[in-house]
């Protein structure tokens, strides 16, 4: 058993939801905020078997997509990220996916 | 160190985290939706000994029951799930939880 | 590569997500809930290569401090616990940072 953490941007989250219910995957979603841009994404928990992986990655490759937007970094910039002058908006490249496959040592479901 | 990441049904959560609190466990709590059902439920993220995952499985069980629901699933579904005729109400089984043991490689509190 | 899942105060979140931004570092911010204090806190995802962990933990040891608080536990208690009459304002002690260093078989990035 593995489970993939997968940080998806929240435009693609609803498609690639319905594609992993579809292929029988159990999935749950957790929303959370992108720590640069500050921003809501989806976070996505999927236990699967490990031969099951590759699969699902793929899910996630096809229906999650790499966007570039132009943004005016909200933070409370510290000092030296202030000092970069980034007053200007900011092109920033957010990727589709960001998946981390983690080892189970023990499923339980009852 | 283990982490425990165990997912519950939202009515349980209460019962679950006060049966853990009470025996001295620490336990954080994240907001969840399911994939399937698109209602919310609860995961927890519990570290403990490696000799204490049991005993916290047990208290995941003892508090956490599996129901039938009738549910006419929220998804704009994919064509071949909608193909299956989804439209009259469909039972489904919720577990009671679903448990995850992950090993922990280092554990810090400061 | 390693996933570190780390859970702090909500009042040390924005300093310690700067810190890790500036530093160029990834981060995912979720909302969470204390177990015992039943609270807000915020539970971080950091992925960073296997050398990066020890000066993102020193991130979260610079910016996130322990706190003395007085509560009145807000948990309806199981019978036990009331019995300890915890009427009385209960005196904690929270810490900075509670951190779980994950191994990560696998990492994705599209
Ligand atoms: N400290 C930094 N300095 C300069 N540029 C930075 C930066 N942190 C992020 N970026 C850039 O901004 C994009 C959005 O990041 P954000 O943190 O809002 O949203 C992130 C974050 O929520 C999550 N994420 C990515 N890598 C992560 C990691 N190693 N650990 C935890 N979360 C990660 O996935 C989302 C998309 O990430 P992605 O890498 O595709 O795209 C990132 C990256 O291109
Ligand atoms: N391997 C896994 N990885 C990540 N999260 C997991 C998981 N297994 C279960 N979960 C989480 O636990 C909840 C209950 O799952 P359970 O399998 O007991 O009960 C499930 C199952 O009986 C059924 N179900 C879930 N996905 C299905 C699918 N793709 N096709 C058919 N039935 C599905 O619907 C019930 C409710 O599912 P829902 O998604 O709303 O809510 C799920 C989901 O949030
Ligand atoms: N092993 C673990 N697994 C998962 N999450 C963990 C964890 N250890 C700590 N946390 C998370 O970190 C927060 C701060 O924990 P800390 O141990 O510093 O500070 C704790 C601790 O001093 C005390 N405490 C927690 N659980 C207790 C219990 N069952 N009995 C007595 N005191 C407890 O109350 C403070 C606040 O706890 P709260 O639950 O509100 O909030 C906790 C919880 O959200």
């Amino acid at each position: 058993m593995k489970l993939i953490v997968a940080i998806v941007q929240d435009v693609d989250a609803r498609a690639v939801l319905d594609a992993l219910m579809a292929d029988g995957y159990r999935a749950t979603r957790i929303s959370s905020t992108g720590g640069f841009l500050v921003r809501g994404n989806s976070t996505f928990l999927v236990g699967v078997e490990e031969n099951q992986v590759e699969t699902v990655a793929a899910i996630f490759k096809k229906h999650c997509h790499a966007r570039r937007e132009f943004v005016s970094p909200m933070l409370p910039l510290s000092e030296e990220a202030a000092a970069r002058h980034w007053v200007q908006p900011l092109e920033v490249e957010v990727g589709g996916a960001t998946i981390f496959v983690l080892n189970v040592d023990q499923f339980e479901h009852f």
